[in-house]
């Protein structure tokens, strides 16, 4: 953990009355590794450690007895401060309200989608729910399966993007369903051509919410990842997914710093309770070891 | 001798900076870094070559799938949520059936939604034969009943694709130990693969993955999926030098059943060192 680094770093000049320039070398070198290990991209983990490097340089953990603690104090409240800005409560203001999944392959989406269903019910808001991934076997079982266990509706599409999202929201329109949910088959940024679909969901209908689901635990690519959903489609908001795993998350400070959307949800678990808020001082906790 | 001039810094920063972003992590790049350092390299094409080899080095080249001494061969699959397993099973089904093996896939994942319709749709088009229960059966009965079952054990490979599961779940890993043990001994001699799936988008997360499931179940090998993404996998050099016992026998580069190949170490250090 990166308390315990520092510890070791600033043990060794105890005796000093104050930190130097180099003393605060060492320590933001401690600080880059501790996010790279976490998994924050090299982007953000570089610019993040010269913010956190002026900001002791400018501070009292120069003079401070307890060091250590102090340093990681100012990179801990950085850290949720910067993540503050992806806390925004998630609202919906249309009617129907048209939420489109997407992410990478096995990221979580369809499961996330039934958790969505299963958030509004909780607030008496009825959901439809429908999958537009034709290739997955047994997309639509599972989706269908999911959406009777949250107990809400699900509508069987076929045929492509475009109609099967007009299907939905013209069947939400007809029985004045408050959210349709759209599932989409998981896709890789690599070839840009994979998006065209999305685009079509997304012109087809008034979307609200383009949501990119993200497993916690992605390293690197997640920059990439993000980047080509955004420039492609658009992101109004991430979902981080398997966040109940002992991943450090750091794709989430990354992809925040690069699209500047909200985290408006975290997936805890498999089953369709497992959707939690995000909280900035928790994935920056988890972010610090 | 004559002085030899340093290869700048820069140099070294680049390909330390290439392996941090291919997911080698920082301790393990800062390492490759410094072993080239203390070659003392003149020139960069001797640089890159003790880069190349660095990272060779570290992965075996016995990475041979092991088959039972008669048949049934059975081989689990098991790891993360989302990682590929249940796609994985089936691709490497249609491998062997392809190449003239009865092959057979057991669906004992009995939780997740669809699971089962999941397989069954995939070993179709695999050729293979198919083993289930209904969902939310017992998963260690789904293996004692397949491994029962005179076609399965008929078959010359038998693949168990496996729930999802986080490998901080106590109750869920002790349930995988069960299924292993269940298939033991229903099958004697059989069960000669125990093969951890590992997502190749994730992070640093896919160290602790690979070190707690095989601290449970004794690993035999390890299989990286969606290498055709634009992750590098390069936690699998961490990997492997922790876990030298483990090699990896299988990469998954995309979502048809084609897409599945024997690990080739020297495809995998070009798509790292580029
Ligand atoms: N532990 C845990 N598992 C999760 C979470 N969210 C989803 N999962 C699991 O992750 C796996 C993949 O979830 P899916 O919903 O099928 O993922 P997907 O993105 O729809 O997959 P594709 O459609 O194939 O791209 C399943 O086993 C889910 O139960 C979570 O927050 N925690
Ligand atoms: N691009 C790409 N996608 C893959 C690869 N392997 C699996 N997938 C996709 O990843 C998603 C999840 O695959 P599954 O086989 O359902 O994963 P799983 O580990 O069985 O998931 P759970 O059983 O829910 O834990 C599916 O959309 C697959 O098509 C791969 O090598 N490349
Ligand atoms: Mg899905
Ligand atoms: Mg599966």
């Amino acid at each position: 953990a990166l308390n315990r680094r520092l510890g070791a770093l600033f043990k060794k000049i105890r005796g000093q009355a104050r930190l130097t320039e180099a003393n605060v070398m060492d320590a933001v070198k401690e600080v880059r590794t501790a996010l790279l290990e976490a998994d924050v991209s090299l982007a953000v983990a570089r610019a993040f450690t010269e913010e956190i490097r002026v900001k002791a340089m400018g501070s009292e953990v120069l003079y401070s007895i307890r060091a250590a603690d102090a340093f990681v104090k100012i990179v801990h409240d950085s850290l949720v401060k910067f993540l503050g800005g992806a806390v925004a409560p998630f609202r919906l203001d249309r009617r129907p309200s048209v939420i489109l999944m997407m992410g990478l392959q096995g990221s979580g989406k369809t499961t996330t989608a039934g958790k969505l269903a299963a958030y509004f019910s909780a607030q008496q808001k009825s959901s439809l729910l429908t999958t537009l991934d034709r290739s997955r076997p047994a997309a639509a079982e599972q989706l269908e399966k999911l959406s009777k266990t949250a107990g809400v509706s699900y509508l069987r599409t076929a045929g492509d993007a475009a109609s099967s999202a007009r299907a939905a929201y013209e069947e939400a329109q007809r029985r004045n369903i408050a959210v349709v949910v759209l599932d989409t088959a998981g896709r890789t940024e690599v070839d840009p051509a994979v998006f065209a679909e999305l685009r079509a969901a997304r012109d087809a209908v008034p979307v609200e919410k383009k949501i990119l689901v993200l497993d916690a635990m992605t390293g690197q690519a997640a920059v990439n990842i993000a980047k080509g959903f955004a420039d492609e489609v658009g992101v109004d908001g991430v979902i981080l997914t398997k966040f109940d795993s002992d991943t450090r998350g750091g794709a989430a400070l990354s992809v925040y710093h690069l699209l500047r959307s909200p985290i408006v949800f975290v997936g805890e678990g498999e089953t369709l309770d497992r959707l939690a808020p995000f909280h900035p001082d928790r994935i920056a906790g988890r972010i610090l070891g | 001798g004559a002085f030899q001039p340093e290869l700048p810094e820069e140099v070294y920063a680049e390909l330390e900076d290439r392996l941090i972003l291919a997911d080698a992590g920082p301790a393990t790049a800062a390492g490759i870094i410094e072993s080239i350092q203390s070659k003392k390299p003149a020139t960069v094409e001797t640089l890159r070559g003790h880069f190349r080899s660095a990272i060779r080095e570290r992965f075996s080249n016995s990475a041979a799938p092991i088959f039972a001494l008669a048949p049934p061969t059975v081989w689990f699959v098991f790891g993360t949520n989302g990682a590929g397993k249940t796609t994985t099973a089936a691709k490497i089904a249609s491998f062997y059936k392809s190449q003239g093996s009865t092959v057979g896939l057991v669906a004992a994942d009995t939780f997740r939604a669809a699971a089962i319709d999941q397989l069954r749709v995939l070993a179709g088009r695999a050729g293979s034969e198919f083993y289930a229960m209904e969902e939310g059966a017992h998963p260690s009965a789904v293996i004692f009943d397949a491994l029962s079952d005179k076609t399965i054990r008929s078959c010359n490979l038998v693949i168990v694709d496996t729930a999802g599961r986080l490998h901080t779940k106590t109750s869920l890993m002790e349930e995988l130990a069960k299924m292993t043990k269940s298939c033991e001994k229903t099958a004697p001699g059989a069960l000669t693969e125990r093969l951890l799936v590992l997502d190749g988008t994730a992070g640093q997360n896919a160290l602790v993955q690979a070190k707690t499931f095989h601290a449970s179940l004794q690993l035999t090998g390890l299989i990286v999926t969606k290498l055709d993404a634009s992750a590098k996998a390069g936690f699998l050099l961490a990997i492997r030098q922790d876990l030298p016992g483990v090699p990896v026998k299988w990469v998954g580069v995309g979502e048809t059943l084609e897409d599945i190949a024997p690990f080739d170490p020297d495809a995998f250090v070009d798509g790292l060192v580029g």
